[in-house]
């Protein structure tokens, strides 16, 4: 066997079947307890317990999808690729995700023909609980679908591997365990002639019940209660209160209503007759008439004051304001990029609907400029665009949203904008962080969130084993703002208002710290920026 | 030098060997360029028969093929934490 590393640092973990994504094809109760009893085989081999929560912030999420789904292991349609499931921690760790293409078999006897859901699942949640891949044929563990056995055991290699991390299960002895009320026999003991003692217990079988994840305990038998000190017929004496002026503590009457504290009390003349305990006296606080004075809710309030008073309006100079258009011109020395690209040898960099340009010569006046008056192809209501990038081509193409704007120089192409997943991009994607064309292989790469992906210019479409995970760019992290290749070969990382150097042999940023970007790219004071913006 | 373009078939086993961690993902961008694929390949395939149980021969045998085929999980048989070793030592 072998441990991932990351283990829960509790034992009572919760699980459910996420509620939007159920599977397509089965039965959800059906599927619910084929989970519970796949989660029951390490239940009995560990010290971990599991109950069945309806909430996607369960420790173990459990849901169907098909193809791509949010992360970074697409599905491929029936066979092959089952399911798969991630390792413990917060958010996505522990939950297992299932291919809804799959033929799923709820029962584990016909699974000639589709796949075992039990034997699938079972070996996920060991996935989530932290263990890895075993190289040992027939354990469970092991990556290739093996079927499974009526009456399946935990193998030993499993076992190993989950009391490793989690501990064996502790089971009581059965004489130690109270019992209330007595519904079965008690030990009894024979005393021989000799001076040997045996014991003879009379053990209750353990009776496992798969449904019993609604429990709280996950004990065999509930514990005692204890016995009811106060039969109904009785009233239980009631917690002591505080007056409501806090000055009081009342221990020893009944708690008056307290609908409203406001005006308590104000017993009517029916329920003082009636109720002649509940009326107390209160002392109303004196109105300080030097301060303006504010509500102050569930505070007695006298209502022959003038109470809550007016707070007192101090006259105040008449002013004209001028009102202000809101801008989201953005500050040249203090602000991050939204895309950066370099077209046609000159450096746009874009940041809301504004974008500076650099050329041979530096910085052009009058900048940063409306994008919409060197690309009037861009939509009128646009607040940012996402992407954009050069194409091989020389085409300069725009990235807003899910969709493509493809421009000739300065001419929008007809047929555009075109919609992202027409390039093969998942659907469900919402928008680009980034595209370059990479000076090291030529090639086009995409970036999103967590994900990138390689481009074919020729084919139009994403390459299949695409999207990758971002961590093959070591350094940059996820959520990236910005990428491009400047004309010194090199390319550079935006996030924030700093950036990153890569070095493209090694892979991986060549400083680990951000450079801010203002200094650098914007010609701004060092002082500026390092002053006003402290550099993380 | 460019290595010869990969056939079909190798490029459908390399992905799988990337997927479920026996080659490294995103390598073949460099190594392209630095012309090593060969015996990164030959190391994974031989990794993959040793992990599934099949005999170790280092090319794509009938036995490879068949396990290729079978249904397994998505999960990767080499985590990031055994990166290292799955990258070839400098020659």
């Amino acid at each position: 066997f072998a441990v991932q590393g990351e283990k829960w640092h509790h034992t009572n973990l919760t699980w459910s079947l996420k509620s939007d994504r159920p599977p397509s094809q089965l039965d959800p109760y059906g599927t619910r307890d084929v989970l519970a009893r796949a989660l029951d085989v390490w239940e009995q081999a560990s010290r971990l317990t599991f109950r069945e929560v309806n909430s996607d912030e369960a420790d173990i999420v459990v849901s169907f999808a098909k193809r791509y789904h949010d992360d970074a292991y697409p599905f491929d349609g029936r066979g092959l690729i089952l399911a798969h499931a991630f390792f413990p921690g917060s958010g996505r760790g522990g939950d297992a995700h299932f291919d809804d293409d799959e033929l799923w078999m709820l029962s584990s006897n016909d699974d000639d023909e589709g796949t075992s859901l039990l034997a699938v699942a079972a070996h996920e949640f060991g996935h989530s609980l932290g263990l890895s891949h075993s190289s040992v044929k027939g354990a469970l563990m092991f990556p290739w679908y093996q079927g499974i056995q009526p009456n399946f055991e935990l193998p030993e290699d499993d076992r190993n591997g989950i009391q490793q991390m989690y501990g064996p299960k502790v089971r009581k002895p059965w004489a130690k365990i109270p019992y209330y009320p007595v519904d079965s026999q008690p030990p009894t003991t024979t005393t021989t002639t000799t001076t040997t003692t045996t014991t003879t217990t009379t053990r209750r079988p353990y009776i496992h019940h798969h449904n019993r994840h609604n429990r709280p305990d996950h004990t065999p038998f509930a514990p005692p209660r204890p016995p009811n000190k106060y039969p109904t017929y009785y009233p239980r004496p009631r917690p002591p209160y505080y007056t409501p002026d806090r000055r009081h503590y009342n221990t020893t009457e009944e708690h008056p209503r307290r609908t409203n504290h406001n005006h308590y009390p104000r017993p009517t003349p029916h329920e003082t007759t009636t109720h002649p305990t509940t009326y107390r006296p209160v002392r109303y606080p004196t109105v300080n008439t030097d301060y303006p004075s504010y509500p102050r809710p569930n505070y007695p309030t006298d209502p022959r004051h003038d109470y809550p008073r007016k707070p007192y309006n101090h006259p105040r100079p008449t002013t004209t304001t001028r009102p202000t258009p809101p801008s989201d011109k953005p500050d040249t020395c203090n602000t991050s990029y939204d895309a950066v690209a370099l077209i046609r040898g000159e450096l746009f960099i874009f940041k809301n609907r504004y974008h500076w340009r650099i050329g041979a010569q530096g910085h052009y006046p009058g900048y940063p400029m409306d994008i919409s008056r060197m690309w009037p192809g861009l939509p009128r209501d646009f607040t940012r665009v996402d992407a954009v990038y050069e194409r091989p081509d020389r085409k300069i193409a725009f990235f807003i949203g899910k969709e493509l704007f493809l421009f000739d120089t300065q001419n929008l192409l007809p047929g555009y904008p075109r919609a992202i997943s027409e390039l093969g991009l998942p659907s469900s994607l919402e928008k680009l962080d980034a595209a370059m064309v990479w000076g090291h292989n030529g090639k086009t790469y995409f970036y999103s969130g967590s994900l990138y992906w390689k481009y074919d210019e020729e084919e139009g479409h994403v390459e299949l084993d695409y999207p990758r995970d971002m961590s093959m760019w070591k350094g940059v992290g996820y959520n990236i703002d910005s990428v491009f290749q400047w004309k010194d070969g090199k390319t550079y990382f935006f996030k924030g208002r700093g950036f990153w150097k890569f070095n493209d042999l090694q892979m991986k940023v060549e400083h680990e710290r951000q450079l801010p970007s203002a200094p650098f790219w914007m010609g701004c004071p060092t002082e500026r920026t390092s002053r006003r913006s402290p550099f993380r | 030098s460019r290595p010869p373009r990969s056939t079909h078939h190798e490029i459908n086993v390399r992905s799988y060997l990337e997927t479920f961690g026996y080659l490294q993902k995103g390598l073949p961008e460099n190594l392209l360029l630095e012309g090593d694929y060969e015996d990164d390949f030959r190391i994974a395939i031989k990794t993959l028969q040793e992990f599934g149980g099949i005999p170790v021969t280092g090319v794509i045998d009938e036995d490879t093929k068949s396990l290729l085929k079978q249904k397994r999980c998505g999960r990767p048989d080499r985590e990031i934490g055994d990166e290292e070793n799955i990258r070839r030592k400098k020659r």
